[in-house]
């Protein structure tokens, strides 16, 4: 991921729940498409990273270092999907749940 | 092939299945990777919804779960009761619909009438029904709930009225009032029974056919008002206890853990520690056994650490001279030589 750009941007992570050791219940999927968010949120931020107000003036004050200790905004998830996990439950019963906020579909500064 | 009228008769209203019609050419291998003695119908209708939801992405009857719930058969009276255990049911769980959905044939005792004659007037061109004694026309269902660890028999939640199939066939009846009325009152074990059984019914544990294969099942639609806060996931699916009772922490001793994944991660912190103790090159003994401490360096070009991808190249005369090092080392721990050291001291 050397290539991968300094700034806050989604990078790709796949999660395989054998990794997690969960697979022994977890029947569907096997694995799936997490992402994550990584890289800098610094002054000036573009628009490409979505920054919220509050993160524009968190920025600002930062950047001109009048308040000490002001650290830059975090990248973060912004927008989320769900997803539909088919598992066995302590009883053996086949249980299906679409859990939200599973995967990263966009990262911002906030 | 006696499984595709049962889809087709289970109410779209209450389980989205419209879309089940859709052709799922992959349903076997989805079955078989339940396992085996898993491949009954429940598997492969969970595996129907968890494709079409995952497919369309859509939450299933707008709700988020889904629970499926196989029976125990019993026999009581020669007849047989088929128990279901609600009991997972979580209190999150807002219940949206239930659906019971179960197997029905003819019962093969009663005569066959397919060998009987049409009357002469309607033999021509027409089907006719036949005339021969068979099973009652309507069958009733009778549920009944029970409290757990109870013996009585159980308050008589409902009777569904069900109309005998010429053929076997799977059939899905709406009963949300039933177990939404028995979980009201914390009465989460159901049970189902005809009033009159059938052959369907009657198989036991010793029936050529697996009961598993047409035994039947509930699924529970509900909606999950927990499955939104904070750390849900791990609420119903991290399944282990980092502290086990009975078990040392881990810290006691961080090897003796069940878990590999654990024991693995243990083992590379103590890896870790390895070059801060004894002076060790960090990154090139990742690989080597305990007993062996040989100086065979060779090895470690199959295992390319970042210590050796980074380190600068060292010239032909140095190179010749580290082989012969390398050649009398006893050990890979650093090996300053006393001028050097002495030059240290004095600074």
């Amino acid at each position: 991921q050397w290539d991968e750009p300094r700034v806050c941007s989604r990078r790709y992570l796949k999660v395989d729940f054998a990794d997690i050791g969960w697979n022994g219940w977890i029947i569907s999927p096997k694995a799936f498409d997490a992402y994550y968010c990584a890289g800098a949120c610094e002054f000036p931020m573009p628009k490409v990273v979505r920054p919220s107000n509050h993160a524009t003036i968190q920025s600002i004050v930062r950047a001109v270092g009048i308040v000490p200790g002001v650290p830059e905004p975090c990248c973060v998830p912004d927008k989320m999907s769900s997803l539909g996990v088919l598992f066995l439950d302590e009883n053996r019963n086949v249980v299906l749940k679409v859990y939200p906020n599973m995967a990263v579909e966009t990262c911002a500064c906030r | 092939s006696h499984m595709a009228p049962g889809w087709s008769a289970a109410p779209a209203a209450a389980t989205g299945m419209r879309g089940d019609k859709d052709p799922q050419p992959s349903l076997g291998d989805a079955a078989a990777a339940l396992g085996p003695g898993a491949q009954d119908m429940v598997a492969v209708h969970m595996l129907r919804l968890y494709e079409k939801y995952s497919r369309r992405g859509v939450q299933p009857g707008g709700s988020n779960t889904v629970r499926s719930f196989r029976a125990r058969l019993e026999v009581v009276d020669q007849k047989a009761v088929y128990l279901f255990n609600l009991t997972s049911v979580q209190d999150s769980e807002m219940i949206l619909t239930a659906t019971f959905h179960f197997y029905l044939e003819p019962p093969r005792r009663w005569p066959q009438a397919r060998g009987v004659p049409c009357p002469p007037a309607r033999a021509q061109g027409t089907s006719c029904r036949p005339q021969a004694p068979g099973p009652p026309a309507r069958l009733h269902l009778l549920f009944r709930s029970l409290p757990q660890n109870s013996a009585t028999q159980g308050l008589l939640r409902g009777a569904l009225a069900l109309a005998l199939p010429p053929r076997g066939l799977w059939q899905a009846r709406d009963i949300s009032p039933i177990v939404k009325a028995a979980r009201r009152d914390g009465e989460l074990l159901l049970s189902a029974q005809l009033d009159a059984a059938p052959a369907a019914w009657e198989r036991g544990p010793g029936s050529p056919r697996p009961p598993s294969a047409h035994a039947p099942y509930i699924l529970i639609y509900a909606n999950d008002l927990a499955i939104s806060e904070p750390n849900s996931v791990a609420v119903t699916l991290q399944r282990y206890d980092p502290f086990p009772a009975g078990e040392p922490e881990p810290r006691a001793a961080p090897n003796s853990s069940a878990d590999p994944r654990v024991r693995r991660a243990a083992a590379s912190s103590a890896q870790a520690l390895g070059p801060l103790q004894d002076n060790e090159l960090p990154g090139l003994d990742e690989r080597r056994s305990p007993e062996h401490s040989g100086p065979d360096y060779h090895k470690h070009e199959l295992w390319p650490s970042p210590f050796r991808a980074l380190k600068p190249r060292p010239g032909r005369k140095e190179r010749r001279r580290k082989g012969q090092e390398l050649l009398t080392a006893a050990s890979q721990v650093l090996d300053f030589d006393e001028k050097t050291m002495q030059k240290a001291r004095r600074r």
